[in-house]
């Protein structure tokens, strides 16, 4: 039995997908068997791993608004062990169209079952915002990760995100709960960088030891498909990744 | 009558915020009286002007939502001429209470339409998502403005917005246009960031020539309630966007 964790921050372009890509790599890396989902309609997480968002067959759009079953759309990526759950493109449809469908907040918890038992873990890259597509990731999942960009502005939502995910605890899911904060194009060299982590860590203790500096060949990687580990593994940015699944693998007391 | 320019681009993190809050400055520091309009439930464009998400008054959702006139909301900021229509924290329910809203896609077009002739320029930050709240500043607004953050994932989903923009104008609003994309955190040292610029280029005639920088000083601004010609107007970041408002205004025939 897996462990299912979401990449969520409804902020935008604070490194969710890069974090979801890059840990799924390192964890495939370390020999688990890891499922990376799309759920995000810009499907960032599926151009990341070199592959093309499906447009005609059955992807996560239709095991959402459909009965489609969800494996049948999971492919093989580069990574040996790294398995993706590509974004279509019709998701963009789908925080309307489940608007008005029975037990709409569980459809990707539903989709995910039958995959539980092929991965230790599976992650799933979430768009920027709190709609229906998050929230059915949060419904899905065990556990929360949570990127935040050492800037200012990354700040203003966090209370926000926790409010979602308190209400995901009691209306959808009682088993959730926030693995951790993870700080992400962390520039050392400025003040607001550190004067952000000093006020993450001073509210949230659960901050993983482990920042991501900002490191442009983590930025080049997704233009070559390719996960940092693959694209540039001695980057300080797959190092810290590295490190990062490390940390979690503690955790989780996992192998 | 004024022109309504939306500010949009689904990649989050991109400099939507940061553009129009900039933008919105630089304009009304010439004489000209501009409104800028936050329709992210972020509320990001409300705090980066140092006033606070409106908790019980009304404000753009109750406009959005109800029948309150949003006039009623609109605060006047510290930048003279620069007036504010804040974010509300409801604004995030909002997606979705639209849903099954009497002309859905309008009801920020009927809110703004009082408001037109006060304003030369009136910018909407939207959140970085297609949705309704996205589609009821695009049917309400004349123009479109585009970051364009210059690294590889953001081109991907241009085409997409390109695609909905069309939508728009075929469904909702005939006289929408693309007035130009906007090249923002330009960091000249990287391959990347060059490779990005002479593709939007080619992709897209309507570039403005004039390039955001990456500056530290554009995003600490924020956290001191600022925009930035008043927190650091020799700045790099601050006289980029002099000079994008230099060329928007030449572009617009404004005086
Ligand atoms: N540590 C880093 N250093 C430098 N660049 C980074 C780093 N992490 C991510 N990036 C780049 O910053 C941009 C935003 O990151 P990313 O797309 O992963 O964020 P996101 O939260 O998934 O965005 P969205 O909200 O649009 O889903 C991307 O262009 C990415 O390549
Ligand atoms: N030119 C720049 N140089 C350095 N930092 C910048 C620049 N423009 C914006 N930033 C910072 O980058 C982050 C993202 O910018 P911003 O919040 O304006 O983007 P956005 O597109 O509005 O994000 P969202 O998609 O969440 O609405 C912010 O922390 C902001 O302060
Ligand atoms: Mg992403
Ligand atoms: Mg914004």
């Amino acid at each position: 039995m897996g462990v299912t964790i979401a990449v969520v921050n409804q902020k935008g372009g604070v490194g969710k997908t890069t974090t979801a890509v890059s840990l799924a790599a390192a964890l495939a890396g370390r020999g688990l068997r890891v499922l990376l989902v799309d759920a995000d309609p810009q499907s960032n997480a599926t151009s990341a791993l070199g592959q093309a968002a499906i447009r005609g067959e059955a992807g996560l759009y239709e095991s959402l608004v459909g009965d489609q079953a969800l494996g049948d759309a999971v492919v093989a990526t580069d990574t040996p062990g790294l398995d993706l759950a590509p974004a279509t493109l019709h998701l963009a449809g789908a925080e309307v169209e489940l608007v008005s469908v029975m037990a709409r907040e569980f459809r990707m918890r539903r989709a995910l079952e039958p995959l539980a038992g092929r991965y230790a873990v599976t992650l799933i890259d979430c768009p920027p915002s709190l709609g229906l597509l998050t929230v059915n990731a949060l419904a899905a999942a065990h556990e929360v990760l949570i990127p935040v960009q050492a800037e200012y502005l990354a700040l203003e939502g966090l209370a926000h995100l926790s409010q979602t995910i308190e209400l995901v605890r009691r209306n959808l899911n009682p088993e959730l709960s926030v693995r951790g904060i993870v700080l992400t194009m962390f520039d050392g060299r400025t003040n607001l960088a550190r004067e952000v982590e000093a006020e993450v860590r001073n509210h949230f203790d659960n901050t993983f030891h482990s920042v991501i500096p900002r490191s442009v060949r983590l930025s080049e990687a997704p233009s070559h498909g390719l996960p940092i580990q693959r694209y540039d593994p001695r980057s300080a940015g797959a190092e810290a990744y590295e490190r990062l699944a490390d940390e979690l693998l503690e955790q989780l007391a996992l192998p």
